[in-house]
């Protein structure tokens, strides 16, 4: 399952 | 990315580069919370513990390291630096930041995304962030007047999670699964924290005034 999307923001 | 987070990004890169010229400039840390600095350290080791197992992209990488290794630095020279550490405020940065630390780790404990050592680490260090300003706010209001970088630096801290808060309203909007309620209701509480400077802040600006904020 694709890691969710959300921990890409610093 | 959008606008809002490449601009919040940018905002939280040059409060950072404003504290650094602060500190060189001046060779001085007067009015700087060293507390507040070692806060931010622990929020960007707690949160960026990923940096080396997940990869999102080359500017999200060299932003986590940009990040972690200023606020390391300027902890270092506070604590370290022989000329700079003699102008810290230590009898007025008195904050005890010790229970800030364990109220949002107690809180990491009780709500997180997942009961993971990651996920929980991720929500202490937005928990964290969320206060990480108060031993700056209250060493503003000991300290009397400020001197223009040292507010400035707080002036875009403070709207840098302002900004992330559109980038959540806009990311809500455009993406179909996006919900993270732990960080917007965090950045709310941290963005609300700087009401009162932000309203002393655009009054000493509109009075042209120096920036002071009542004890």
């Amino acid at each position: 399952k694709k890691k969710t999307s959300f921990k890409d923001e610093l | 990315m959008n606008i809002f987070r490449f601009a919040g990004d940018m905002t939280h890169l040059i409060s950072i580069l404003v504290l650094l010229l602060k500190i060189y400039a001046t060779k001085s840390c007067s009015g700087i919370s060293r507390k507040t600095q070692e806060l931010y350290a622990l929020v960007f080791l707690a949160r960026y513990v990923d940096i080396f197992t997940e990869f999102i992209s080359v500017y999200n990488t060299i932003m986590k390291i940009v990040f972690i290794a200023s606020t390391l630095a300027i902890v270092w020279c506070m604590r370290g630096h022989r000329v700079v550490r003699r102008s810290y405020d230590k009898e007025l940065d008195t904050f005890r930041h010790y229970f800030l630390i364990a109220a949002s780790l107690v809180l990491a404990l009780l709500v997180h995304e997942k009961f993971t050592f990651q996920e929980i680490l991720w929500a202490f260090s937005i928990y964290l962030e969320a206060v990480a300003i108060l031993p700056q706010l209250v060493l503003l209001q000991r300290s009397g007047n400020v001197d223009n970088l040292t507010g400035q630096y707080v002036f875009f801290l403070g709207a840098y999670r302002g900004l992330y808060i559109l980038n959540w309203i806009y990311r809500y909007f455009t993406e179909p699964h996006f919900s993270r309620w732990i960080a917007c209701v965090s950045g709310l509480v941290q963005t609300a924290l700087y009401a009162d400077f932000f309203y002393y802040y655009f009054l000493s600006w509109k009075n042209n005034a120096k920036l002071k904020l009542p004890a």
